[in-house]
């Protein structure tokens, strides 16, 4: 009871894959989420502003699945998205499959504040957030090594598995051919 | 995925979520995050809601109104309305996630079912707790 400010940094895998050095690190990073977030309430600011400070810090960390250290798609990209709802006028903003949108959370504010729609996607989205003066960047900025080394080792298993498949087929495919079996 | 949700001094809520989405996704997925109602939701006087987990599921069960819904309609608070949908709706489906909950009145829900989500919070008086398990 008497909480003011809570965030949360994703699910977790089991507890043995979390290295000391990155707890230590998603640990130090959520508490100055949350410290910039208490900032704001603790000068009677808005909640509003206390979410999308707090979820700023959390997208410039590269520990979380969310703006730098965002997970990369099967092509290899990023993409990313977001929304914020304020409770009092129900208000709302959103946007999606964004990749160059230095803090997503920022331009889903945006299209709350400044369109009178609630969800932008793609090309549109960040067409509106640059001429907002919204922060842009390089794809390659969300690059981080953890995310890159996690998508090749799923390239590497899909290659394997389709190779297996082929070997499999294949011997499908030859046995079909010699119907005297 | 990361989340925040607040509750500020004129009682008004708040709530975001930001991802990058799932690791090797199709080009084009969308989860629950920019999904109001699914992966976020605030009203004042109810609840503040962010998601994280297996998006389609979320967008699904409708799950950050759901909670909302079930604490307006049925007056659940809100431990057992987040941990409804986390458990016996989004689980029971084989849906994986969690989510982080604040009511009006500051009582703060984290029900997850993974083996871990990395939370934390403040209360008023400025005391910090950060947990990942």
């Amino acid at each position: 009871k008497d909480v003011v400010l809570a965030i949360h940094g994703g699910t977790a895998g089991p507890k043995e894959s979390l290295t000391p050095e990155r707890e230590k690190a998603v640990r130090a990073d959520m508490k100055r989420a949350l410290e910039a977030g208490y900032a704001i309430l603790e000068r009677d600011g808005k909640a509003l502003d206390a979410v999308e400070a707090a979820i700023r810090v959390m997208e410039d960390s590269p520990e979380f699945n969310a703006g730098k250290g965002a997970v990369f798609t099967h092509e290899g990209q990023v993409e990313m998205d977001a929304s914020i709802m304020e409770g009092n006028t129900r208000g709302a903003g959103a946007v999606a499959s964004v990749t160059v949108i230095k803090n997503p959370i920022s331009a889903a504010r945006a299209v709350m504040e400044r369109t009178k729609h609630v969800l932008l996607s793609g090309r549109g989205a960040e067409v509106f957030a640059t001429k907002e003066g919204l922060e842009t960047v390089d794809p390659a900025y969300f690059w981080t090594e953890r995310r890159w080394q996690q998508i090749q080792k799923v390239w590497e298993q899909e290659k394997q598995q389709a190779e297996s498949l082929d070997r499999k087929n294949s011997a499908a495919v030859d046995q079909e051919r010699e119907p005297w079996g | 995925t990361v989340g925040a949700i607040a509750l500020d001094n004129a009682g008004d809520l708040a709530a975001g979520t930001s991802t990058g989405g799932r690791s090797n996704k199709m080009y084009g997925r969308v989860g629950d995050s920019p999904i109001i109602g699914a992966g976020t939701f605030a009203e004042n006087g109810v609840c503040a809601v962010s998601g994280t987990g297996e998006g389609e599921y979320f967008i699904r069960f409708v799950a950050a109104y759901d909670i909302a819904a079930l604490m307006k309609y049925k007056n659940l608070p809100v431990e057992s309305a987040a941990a409804e949908v986390v458990f016996d709706k989004l689980k029971a489906a084989g849906g994986e996630g969690g989510v982080i909950a604040l009511d009006a009145e500051g009582r703060f829900a984290a029900p997850y079912n993974t083996p871990g989500m990395y939370r934390g919070y403040v209360t008023r008086d400025g005391q910090i707790e950060v947990r990942l398990y």
